[in-house]
């Protein structure tokens, strides 16, 4: 474990809890997009997917970890479509799933390190990771803006990964530790968000909201 | 060479 990866895992789990936070304390999921959250949910249960084929007791962080993660993207989505359905914004939520899921499910059937089924569900999970924010800032851009909010939380998220692009390089150089397909998908990931980063880092850490031209 | 890394991150 290194320093990058730690704060890359804590700003992952401040991402959630901030989008928890937001929901639950506004009773509301306005300019949320339920679409990135399902997403996310199928990531992190095919990326974990060992937590339910050889349960073993809570016996490290790690597993912790991962079931707080499952458990709370779960959470976010039946917040999002079923205790907050009114307030969820169906219409600007409109970018089709299924042409980020249907391509990284091909993709991972192509390009893994070792074609079974455990290694093909985290590599479907990886890819389906790097582009599962899109239809959240898809969203942003139909409505134009973002509260404060979840632009602290889209910050976190973001962060996440790019921290993780760090620790990948501490650990080429340290370890000789290498996951290209990671690398790759992070990579990717992390560009997705500059727009957003660059918004974010002009406008709102000088406390102005961000507002896209519509 | 760098071996491909083990599944140990999350």
């Amino acid at each position: 474990m290194n320093i990058f990866r730690l704060f890359g895992d804590l700003s992952h789990l401040a991402a959630i809890a901030i989008l928890l936070l937001k929901i639950w304390k506004t009773r509301s999921c306005a300019g949320v997009s339920g679409k990135t959250q399902l997403l996310f949910a199928v990531c992190f249960i095919t990326r974990y997917i060992d937590l339910f084929l050889h349960f073993v007791s809570l016996y490290n962080t790690e597993k912790v970890m991962k079931l707080i993660y499952i458990s709370a993207s779960v959470f976010t989505c039946y917040l999002i479509f079923f205790k907050f359905k009114a307030t969820y914004d169906g219409n600007h939520d409109s970018m089709r799933a299924e042409f980020l899921i249907v391509p990284a499910a091909g993709l991972a059937c192509l390009i893994n390190t070792k074609f079974d089924a455990i290694e093909i569900l985290w590599t479907f999970s990886i890819y389906l990771e790097a582009v599962a924010i899109l239809p959240q800032l898809f969203l942003i851009s139909k409505t134009g803006e973002a509260e404060t909010i979840t632009s602290h939380y889209l910050f976190a998220q973001g962060s996440y990964r790019a921290l993780y692009i760090l620790n990948w390089i501490y650990r080429y150089h340290y370890e000789s530790h290498v996951d290209t397909i990671a690398i790759v998908a992070g990579v990717v990931q992390t560009i997705l968000y500059c727009d957003f980063f660059y918004l974010y880092i002009t406008k709102v850490v000088k406390g102005q909201k961000i507002v896209l031209p519509a | 060479a760098p071996k491909v890394a083990p599944k140990d991150e999350l």
